[in-house]
């Protein structure tokens, strides 16, 4: 009977298990629910201090990977995917005895359970002594999650523990290997664009930076291109860094910029704001005497609205407005749609292959300092727009041609979501 | 309590009832190959039932495959140093460390160190029966029980 209700048990907990296509045993969700149970506290930290770290190491895992985790408190204990807690010795109902101090001080069971040595000397991540509780954690959840060992100097996943450093994450090799049992992070965009910051040197002389940010939704990513991935931590909610932004995300950025302008606009709606980068908010009366938000009938007649994105061409001046299958095409310097506008955005934008090709409805047209190239995103995919450097080497090319689509995820790496209760550990 | 008298816990004193055992020789080292993978048990017919199995095979059945792996050991001193020096030089080699095969300190010391308990390698206890899953493990070690009596 103990052997039935116990293969009972069992084969319930492998059913949240599946072979994924990779071929690899793994979670066959992307939300799992998880939990520090009330018997397994530790004696070590406070319990709140256990919570927030095993938050942050689950969230980790989120950042890299398309999987999602949130801590459950309420459910029935059978319906946590992950439970995890702290003994000693003989501990939890579990056959792994725990050895004492030293040597082992964690394990982790392939159906989802981990337990951690409360005879460790388990520490918070800004302590500099003992064992860190996150490093531990993390390397746990990268088993349950169908992890092995890893023996490359760097890896999370390595079975023995190094000392504290003074900051760890999650190397390239570890975030392709998680990523080989559950896939890369897709999704659409709201909006990309590279923020220009100016900064001034003691000898006078002008320093142009540029940042990349990627939004979705009511939250971004800053995007390190040197590095191919999101800055750590990210995503962030836009309240943190947009100040005045809607809380629940935009439609288009666009920087105006030439010798005699030097503005940025957001547009959601039938609205947008204009940008204050000197006091980090949005202006609610710019230099001009407009105040914000401003109805974008009015600030740009001729436009429609909602627009689906938009960026300015420094070529010509002008901004393109893209809504469904039309491009807008807005001259700057006479306030005005520019003649022969609205325009079929195969018209604007030809492909290059001719079944290539977004046809309209597209989530962002975004210009990269770093690529020093023009994309248009849209679903999972992008195109590149056809430069003039692409065209000395290959004259064939149209004008400002699409060429052949790839997905996103492969040029840019890693922007993962996280869970909505995660945001804010 | 755990004693301590510094105001930062820093000098809290373990029992030594508390400590994980020190691997000091060659037996531990074995013991320390076996739990984590690097030497795999022989067939089941093979293994030695030791006095030490008890009904209850969930609590002991590391303990079960770590006397076997110990058996196998002793009993063949020529093969089964072979394997055993064997499965060190992989250990030494996937640590880090000089592989010489020999139980040296710098080898005790990485085998001192904290580690996950996760094995290392899976342990295929018998290559030609399935046990990946539990409900197998469980049917075997309930025939051994019996067989046993």
């Amino acid at each position: 009977d103990k052997k039935r209700q116990l293969a009972f048990l069992m084969s319930k907990r492998r059913q949240k298990r599946d072979v994924t296509a990779a071929g690899y045993m793994a979670f066959s969700k992307d939300v799992l629910r998880w939990r520090l149970i009330g018997e397994g506290y530790s004696s070590q930290l406070t319990i709140e201090e256990q919570r927030y770290i095993l938050r942050l190491a689950f969230r980790m895992w989120s950042e890299v990977s398309p999987l999602e985790f949130v801590e459950d408190t309420w459910s029935p204990l059978e319906e946590v995917d992950i439970k995890l807690g702290f003994g000693t010795g003989r501990h939890l109902g579990c056959n792994q005895r725990f050895d004492g101090t030293g040597q082992e001080f964690a394990h982790a069971w392939f159906l989802g359970d981990i337990h951690f040595d409360d005879d460790e000397h388990f520490t918070g991540p800004s302590s500099h002594s003992g064992i860190s509780l996150l490093k531990v954690a993390v390397h746990e959840i990268g088993h349950v999650l169908g992890l092995p060992h890893i023996y490359r100097p760097g890896s999370i996943m390595q079975p023995s523990y190094l000392p504290h450093e003074s900051s760890f994450e999650m190397d390239w090799m570890d975030r392709k290997a998680i990523q080989h049992l559950y896939g890369g992070c897709k999704g659409r965009f709201s909006t990309v664009f590279d923020w220009i910051r100016k900064e001034k040197r003691p000898n006078g002389a002008v320093i142009i930076r540029f940042n990349t940010y990627f939004m979705r939704d009511g939250w971004y990513w800053l995007y390190e291109n040197r590095n191919n991935r999101t800055r750590y931590g990210d995503p962030v909610p836009m309240q943190t860094g947009w100040h005045g932004i809607p809380s629940d995300g935009v439609d288009a950025y666009v920087h105006v910029w030439s010798r005699t302008r030097d503005s940025v606009y957001f547009f959601k709606g039938f609205q947008f704001w204009r940008y204050d980068d000197e006091n980090d908010r949005v202006f609610r009366q710019d230099p001009e005497g407009h105040q914000y938000p401003r109805l974008i009938s009015e600030g740009f007649p001729g436009i429609p609205c909602p627009i689906d994105t938009a960026f300015y061409d420094r070529r010509d001046s002008r901004i393109y407005f893209f809504r469904r299958t039309q491009v807008y095409a807005f001259s700057v310097e006479t306030n005005s749609l520019a003649r022969g506008f609205p325009k079929h955005i195969r018209d604007v934008f030809p492909p290059v292959e001719s079944r290539d090709h977004p046809d309209g409805s597209i989530d962002a047209a975004y210009f990269s300092y770093s690529h020093n190239a023009l994309f248009l995103l849209k679903g999972t995919r992008f195109w590149r727009v056809v430069g003039s450097r692409d065209r000395w080497r290959r004259p064939f090319l149209p004008r400002n041609g699409l060429m052949p689509h790839k997905e996103v995820d492969q040029q840019w790496f890693d922007i993962c979501d996280v869970h909505p209760t995660a945001l804010k550990l | 309590e755990k004693l301590f008298h510094n105001r930062d816990h820093s000098d809290v004193q373990i029992p030594t009832s508390h400590q994980a055992p020190v691997i000091k020789d060659e037996y531990e080292a074995e013991l320390f190959l076996s739990r984590y993978g690097f030497i795999q048990p022989a067939h089941q017919e093979e293994i030695q039932v030791h006095e030490s199995i008890q009904e209850d095979f969930l609590d002991d059945l590391q303990a079960t495959i770590l006397e076997g792996a110990s058996v196998l050991h002793s009993r063949d001193g020529g093969t089964e140093n072979q394997v055993f020096v064997s499965a060190l030089k992989e250990f030494q080699m996937v640590s880090g460390l000089p592989v010489t095969g020999v139980f040296d300190d710098a080898t005790k010391d990485a085998m001192n160190k904290p580690r996950c308990g996760v094995p290392d390698k899976e342990m295929d206890l018998n290559p030609n029966d399935a046990f990946n899953d539990t409900e197998s493990l469980l049917t075997w070690n309930l025939n051994q029980s019996q067989q046993m009596k």
